[in-house]
């Protein structure tokens, strides 16, 4: 006799923790690190603060299994009535809307948190202050997991005696240091290339510390929210934008509503699904949504999303990254047009490093990012590495073994990752085209430079 | 300002349609027929009732790029009460028991409903009747993303006039026949391989008709639930376990809620932990509880779980499989003995399938299963495709191209997937090990066949 249940979105994930990239103590040990710093970096650059964060991973005097991650910054603070939520309720969290940021899920933290709890049994300490607030606040929290819901073990605040303002947050967990030290300091490293602007210090539980110095006093420009656009529409969301929209009629809807839809497109769509422009949104009956659907889907007359809201790190930035952790001889990057794929706005950019201390290797040496993020797992099943590997070196005259370095870094709205562990990204056709235009645009730079290397030492040897 | 909010699984999992398989109309297709097919192997073969299936892909007559996929079994049918939440609300399953199942997250049948919602505007359409009733129900539900509840648009029952039992599944969506046809072929295909005992009839929107006969009566041993192993436990499965157990001691607790512990090992442990016995499971400190967890762990002379629940293929299903459908020259497989890992019982079985009708191919065409599903998508991220490559097919008498076929089946009350849309299977590190001896032990079986055959060979021409 089968017994059915229903199971919260707790209960889902801490029994499928692997999903998330939490599947032993040393992935998770990682999984801990990378959340909490695109936490912080998030309540950072997001907001054009330059990082400064502190990284501490201490192993616990007792249990040489245990560890403490703790995560400082000098971000935007966490309200102190979100704070609960935030760390101890999966599905919560402030990235929802239609911006580009590294989170997107509303896990991350709370995955850590779980993990924590199942193998230390200690809640997540947090210390936050906003930046306009005149008080400090600090909890501890755990996750009822049954219910989904956070207990808070431990709350108070005090008065700032300083400007201070940021996040701090521990959490103890079982971890296996010597198995994922070179990863995550391989993280700290690639996060240093592509946010050369960050200061970061990382101590491990050997005692080192390390120093990612600023390396540039250059932000990148913040991302915007955005509306949707009308092209990445369903007849789910359009039923569910209908019924909580607060436009008088239908017009009035798609023009407020949507991104790239003024009066002409909004009547031009109206009719075409053989609708009233006066209609309340509310009024529009399950056919009618179906009719507006396929009238936005078959107009070839709507404006791409522009893709002017979006964060890309630029040249300047990308080849500062390479220069200051990889020390090439040669780099060069390139920032893409803005491109699209489902109705969302997507800007791939793409970096080459070259020679000088880049260690020689059969294949080119693939720095994948997605918004920001370093991705280090599941290289295999990810787009960039299928489209490096595609591309015949040679034409560009690299043969292997070969001191080549290539980033490749996508930023949208909505990155199509294969996990939530956010390991890898999907192949996506417009997004793989994309890649290839802008990996063969730097291959041909660096083509021009080692031809003219080649020349120059022609020249020297006669 | 940061706009913080909640999700429900149902908008979580819309928003993120792509971790589930449901990243385009080709996918989604495919992604349908297999959800709704696992549904139906489930409900017959872990019941021991010879599967006889039945699936339907139309395309709409009136826009082309609409289909229904519908699946009819003779299963254990749906009890009418279940209905409307099997279909309606995400995480909800008869499958989050310890028991190997190809079900397990709760997700499948809903991720094809909401994405038929969102394509085609139309709820699922259920007709099911347990083997014991009287009645057909029939129902049309659709989700309401917004609380993860269903909604029941129709629905009604009438006096079985047979002896039916089973289910159908009908749901309308937009797909893309001509980029999915191949992959669902291959699907079902690989369905008969595993499963050479179902019946299964395919109608394709080309009105072509695939009957997939079966080719042996016997049906696997069907799985067994089983109380969970102490290996597997932590801090809050322990916690959540000792607040819901009707035990009135904490060694009671222990011999009734776990498998593999008896009243010595039970003492045992307890007092590692520095327990009294007689203590009530609700009397168990925060501090007893992590010492409980310790001593589990530390604890060698815990039995290792028998595994005797699994419900393996076994060998002589698995080259039935292979030989009606490959048609080879030669056949082998074996089913390992039961392993563990993470407190999961696991068993491995390999086959191996050479020349005959196999095309040749410059690497051994590998067929992944996971308790019994064929998984074809992201092979370059499996365990099982890492330890195939990794073997040096030349020592066992194979120089490529060759026409030689691998199958690895891993079967377990739970499954390392790497994703909610169960593509590829994590590296766990006692499963591959696994692997790799099943795949070398069928692999030696072959190099007695070729050697054989090339003696016979020689033999003939002297
Ligand atoms: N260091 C921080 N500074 C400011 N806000 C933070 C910080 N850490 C967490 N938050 C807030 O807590 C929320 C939840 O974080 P969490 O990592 O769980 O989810 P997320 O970042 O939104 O998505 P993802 O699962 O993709 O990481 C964030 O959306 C953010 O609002
Ligand atoms: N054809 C069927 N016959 C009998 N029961 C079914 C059938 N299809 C669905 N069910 C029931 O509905 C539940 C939900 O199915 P669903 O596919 O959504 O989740 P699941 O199979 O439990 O897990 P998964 O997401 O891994 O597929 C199942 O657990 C099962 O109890
Ligand atoms: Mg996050
Ligand atoms: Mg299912």
């Amino acid at each position: 006799v089968e017994r059915f249940r229903a199971l919260t979105p707790s209960e889902f994930f801490y029994r499928n923790k692997e999903l998330a990239g939490f599947s032993n103590p040393a992935r998770a040990l990682y999984q801990t690190v990378r959340e909490l710093l695109e936490n912080a970096l998030d309540a950072t650059d997001s907001h054009l603060i330059k990082p400064v964060i502190k990284v501490i991973i201490k192993r616990d005097e007792v249990n040489e299994k245990l560890f403490s991650v703790s995560v400082e910054d000098n971000g935007i603070g966490i309200p102190y009535t979100h704070v609960p939520k935030a760390f101890g309720q999966l599905l919560y969290s402030s990235k929802y809307v239609l911006r580009q940021t590294r989170g997107m899920f509303g896990l991350g933290a709370k995955m850590a948190v779980l993990y924590g709890q199942m193998t230390a049994g200690k809640p997540v300490e947090v210390v936050t202050s906003p930046m306009l607030s005149r008080r400090i606040y600090f909890f501890k929290v755990a996750i009822d997991v049954k219910t989904n819901t956070p207990r808070i073990v431990e709350r108070g605040s005090y008065v700032k005696g300083s400007g201070w303002h940021g996040t701090i947050v521990k959490i103890s967990l079982e971890g296996d240091w010597m198995r994922s030290k070179s990863k995550i300091y391989e993280y700290l490293r690639r996060t240093a290339i592509i946010a050369p602007y960050a200061d970061i210090v990382f101590e491990d539980p050997e005692g080192t510390v390390v120093y990612f110095e600023r390396s540039i006093e250059k932000l990148p420009v913040p991302p915007r929210e955005v509306k949707p656009h009308p092209k990445g529409v369903d007849i789910e969301m359009l039923k569910m934008m209908l019924s909580s929209s607060k436009a008088k009629s239908l017009k009035e809807f798609l023009v407020r509503e949507f991104q790239s839809v003024g009066e002409v497109t909004a009547l031009r769509i109206i009719s075409e699904a053989g609708l009233d422009p006066t209609l309340s949104p509310r009024e529009v009956d399950s056919s009618g949504v179906e009719r507006l659907v396929e009238a936005i889907k078959s107009d070839n007359r709507i404006k791409p999303p522009k893709g002017d809201h979006l964060s890309f790190v630029g040249p300047e930035i990308i080849e500062a990254g390479l220069k200051s952790v990889l020390r090439p001889e040669f780099v060069s990057a390139i920032t893409r047009r803005p491109s699209v794929y489902a109705g969302h706005a997507f800007i791939v950019e793409a970096g080459i490093a070259f020679g000088g201390e880049i260690q020689p290797s059969d294949k080119p040496i693939l720095y994948r990012y997605a918004n920001k993020i370093p991705l280090l797992y599941d290289e295999g099943s990810d787009v960039a590495r299928k489209v490096v590997d595609s591309i015949d070196w040679g034409n560009y005259g690299v043969s292997f073994p070969a001191p080549l370095a290539v980033l490749v870094h996508i930023c949208s709205t909505k990155i199509p990752y294969k996990g939530v562990g956010k390991e890898s990204v999907a192949d996506v056709p417009e997004v793989q085209k994309e890649i290839e235009l802008a990996v063969r645009e730097v291959a041909r730079r660096l083509r021009r430079y080692l031809t003219k290397k080649r020349r120059e030492r022609e020249e020297a040897e006669r």
